[in-house]
């Protein structure tokens, strides 16, 4: 089974095109193995990326390498969902 | 084991055992009233259920689906409360009781069941179908990008390793044919929506095109209509507006291809998160969610009513 340990959740807010170019070209790397829960699209909308443990460190400083404003969404994925697991469990007879 | 569908749990999420299951009791338990149809097989030969809310032979039919997109759990959930809800509210409800008394309503629950079933076994992260594609190690197709209608456009990829790749040819997914086929076959479908999750919008036609469609006042206006009746109840902030302008260009999207088949009342939601869980919204938000959510379907299905074509 797929596991998500130390797995981010970056919301990324892009302040121009220049920026959402960036997004879209780090988005083609596919080493990185990130997942864009929400895709570079424009401006207004911000940018949600699933960003595995080994990635991390590489995405966070091409983020503030490129002075992108973000913050993290979900510090862990693999505790949201044993969380989502033990709820699922605990509604089972 | 819930032995009824009042002992069910609606405010968790379920297995596709167990919701299969809780379409079986509720069809037992109203059988007057619910009907189960199965319009195809998944390509892992998982049946494709359809619950049938009708109340008289040969009426036009409004179509609600769920779960398209397999990781996105709060909208199968979803599904299952308006289930529920609709045999609630059948015979207490006026407006609901007169739209039944009209028109059926198809409301498939779990509309990519492989993919599902892959989200709770293997991977949680898993949105696509699960066919795989010859000569790639990457499994899936989006079906939300496999519809013809500006099939294989530039709003979709055309990398079986992409998340919105749009499969080799348009309706390749058994899971989309068959809603194609049973469209089709209807013939007098007259609202179509498909619910997705999430960044909560109420979107319609076109994805693939900046051409406005010829019902986009109407469209627009009714859109506005149910994203005020759905912030009646939680205050949750809506965007509307037609795919390309609101999101992005979207290729081979579910809700063009409707439209052009002629079903004027072609939307497509994107449910909560409110942008801290995604798509691991946590289940306690499972009911306020459908509840919404549920105020603006009704308001298109009354609008749907009131304005025959």
């Amino acid at each position: 089974k797929e596991t998500f340990e130390g797995h981010q959740v970056l919301r990324i807010t892009a302040k121009d095109e220049a920026q959402i170019t960036l997004l879209k070209e780090i988005s083609q790397q596919v080493h990185l193995g990130l997942d864009f829960w929400r895709e570079p699209i424009r401006e207004s909308l911000p940018v949600d990326v699933c960003v595995p443990f080994n990635s991390l460190q590489a995405v966070r400083a091409f983020l503030a390498y490129n002075h992108f404003e973000y913050c993290v969404m979900i510090e862990d994925v693999q505790a949201l969902l044993d969380e989502e697991q033990r709820q699922m469990l605990k509604s089972r007879p | 084991i819930p032995r009824t569908t009042d002992e069910f749990d609606y405010s968790n999420y379920h297995d596709l055992n167990t919701i299969y299951s809780f379409m079986d009791m509720l069809v037992a338990e109203h059988s007057d009233l619910v009907s189960k149809i199965v319009i195809g097989q998944s390509y892992e030969g998982r049946p494709l259920n359809v619950l049938k809310f009708s109340t008289g032979a040969n009426h036009p039919g409004i179509w609600i689906d769920t779960g398209i997109h397999s990781r996105e759990w709060v909208t199968q959930a979803s599904g299952i409360w308006f289930a529920k809800k609709i045999v609630n509210d059948y015979g207490r409800d006026p407006i609901l009781t007169d739209i039944l008394n009209n028109y059926d309503i198809f409301l498939e629950i779990v509309t990519n069941p492989d993919g599902f079933d892959y989200t709770h076994t293997s991977d949680r992260m898993w949105r696509k179908t699960r066919k795989p594609n010859p000569g790639s190690s990457c499994v899936g197709v989006d079906p939300n990008r496999n519809w013809d209608t500006s099939f294989g456009g530039p709003g979709a990829s055309s990398n079986p390793c992409s998340q919105t790749y749009h499969g080799p040819s348009a309706h390749s997914e058994p899971e989309v044919k068959a809603i194609v086929d049973f469209v089709k076959s209807h013939g007098n479908l007259k609202a179509f929506m498909s619910i997705h999750s999430y960044s909560q919008m109420l979107l319609y036609p076109y994805g693939y095109t900046h051409t406005p469609a010829k019902d986009q006042a109407e469209l627009h206006e009714l859109a506005r209509k149910a994203i005020t009746e759905l912030q009646s109840l939680y205050n949750t902030g809506y965007t509307f507006g037609s795919i390309i302008t609101t999101i992005y260009q979207a290729d081979g999207v579910t809700v063009d291809w409707t439209y052009e088949q002629g079903i004027k009342y072609s939307y497509t939601f994107e449910l909560r998160d409110t942008g801290r869980h995604g798509f691991l919204l946590p289940a306690n938000q499972i009911i306020p969610t459908a509840e919404e959510t549920w105020l603006a379907l009704m308001a298109i299905m009354e609008h749907t009513k009131n304005n025959p074509y």
